[in-house]
């Protein structure tokens, strides 16, 4: 996965995502795509959801998923997922949750009941990066004032070195691939360069749903595993996703 | 202006938005969720229209799991043991994913698989 939050010279903050998943699930060798990757395309689908009438939050799901790894509070805040794979993941986790210890959170739960109920940036960046998880994961949250935006690194117990948006000391955009910011990612699995060489080259004064639609598009950010990609404007609620091909020559991951 | 092999990197793309061409496969539909309805009656719309989807990419992990595991064991088990799990999973998930077995016809426990995917793949 690829996400982003950046902020235009005006303050408005754009967020936007890849979702990549399907690895080694399955290689169909006649159409060189994911088997997984490509069943999920046509579940991918854009939901409202509502209370008393009125809208709570957005987000883009696949039908039959009931957690959510990606979603909109509209003019509240904006919250994407990345996976953090880890020797330590998730298994031990499931584990322990047979087992009876039962004091974790699922990670797509998590996110989901902060999309219901968070209703401030401090509050849902609090709840992301305090509750005990059963797996490690990425938060990209975004707020809807100047400098909201960070990554928040989780093990399954609590929050590594976050990074935030420094406007004023020129860190106007934040973005997070699948690996630790402060590390170097697998030299075979470099989105991060590239997606950064094209936001850098874009520029803060022309950043856009345009402008970062082309960098999620570049290859290899955009690679085999991208099944959709979401664009968020958090001051005008607006949520636009579309499913995504990559055409060969392209990337396996 | 491109390498081929790894890290295979292009020039940064312009001009992509609004999306067309060969990168973009379709737009995404929408749908309304009511938080007022019963859990286990939320998600009958979608499940409704996208039923097909849902059974064909569950099966395609039924063939995978049975590639890695070609006694079909492991479906067994998922089968057999995943619905147990559902009791334990907090409201109003458990009840949300019971309705979208319901709804959809795929057994409860390979609905349990799928939502509980992202742990199992973190390692």
């Amino acid at each position: 996965c690829t996400s982003l939050v950046a902020e235009d010279p005006d303050g408005n903050l754009i967020h936007a995502r890849n979702l990549d998943f399907g690895l080694f699930m399955g290689w169909d060798l006649k159409n060189r795509s994911w088997v997984i990757t490509e069943k999920l395309k046509p579940l991918v689908v854009n939901i409202e959801f509502t209370r008393n009438n009125h809208t709570v939050f957005k987000s883009t799901n696949f039908a039959g998923y009931v957690g959510m790894l990606t979603g909109i509070r509209p003019h509240m805040f904006t919250l994407t997922m990345n996976e953090r794979f880890s020797l330590d993941g998730g298994y031990i986790g499931i584990l322990e949750w047979i087992l009876g210890k039962r004091d974790g959170m699922w990670m797509s739960f998590l996110t989901r009941s902060v999309l219901e109920n968070a209703t401030s940036y401090a509050e849902a960046k609090k709840l992301l990066s305090d509750t005990k998880l059963l797996a490690p994961a990425y938060f990209i949250l975004g707020g809807n004032q100047t400098g909201e935006g960070c990554i928040i690194t989780r093990s399954r117990t609590h929050s590594i070195n976050p990074l935030e948006l420094d406007p004023k000391k020129g860190r106007w955009y934040v973005l997070e691939t699948n690996y630790d910011h402060w590390k170097e990612p697998l030299f075979l699995d470099d989105r991060r360069t590239p997606a950064m060489k094209c936001m850098n080259q874009t520029t803060q004064t022309s950043i856009s749903f345009k402008t970062v639609y082309d960098v999620l598009s570049t290859k290899p950010v955009l690679n085999k595993l991208t099944t959709y990609t979401t664009l968020m404007d958090v001051s005008k609620g607006k949520l636009e996703s579309f499913i995504r091909d990559c055409p060969n020559p392209c990337m396996p991951w | 202006t491109a390498q081929y092999v790894p890290p295979f990197t292009e020039d940064c793309q312009t001009g992509m938005y609004p999306p067309s061409g060969p990168t973009f496969k379709g737009a995404v539909t929408w749908y309304t969720v009511d938080l007022d309805l019963p859990p286990s009656e939320r998600w009958k719309g979608v499940i409704t229209d996208k039923q097909k989807e849902l059974a064909s990419m569950i099966q395609a992990i039924k063939d995978l799991a049975d590639a890695f595991v070609p006694s079909g064991r492991l479906i067994d088990l998922v089968d057999r043991d995943l619905p147990l799990m559902v009791d334990t999973l907090p409201y109003p998930f458990n009840e949300e994913i019971r309705g979208i077995a319901t709804a959809s016809g795929v057994p409860l426990g390979e609905v349990v698989l799928f939502n509980i995917f992202y742990e199992i793949f973190t390692v």
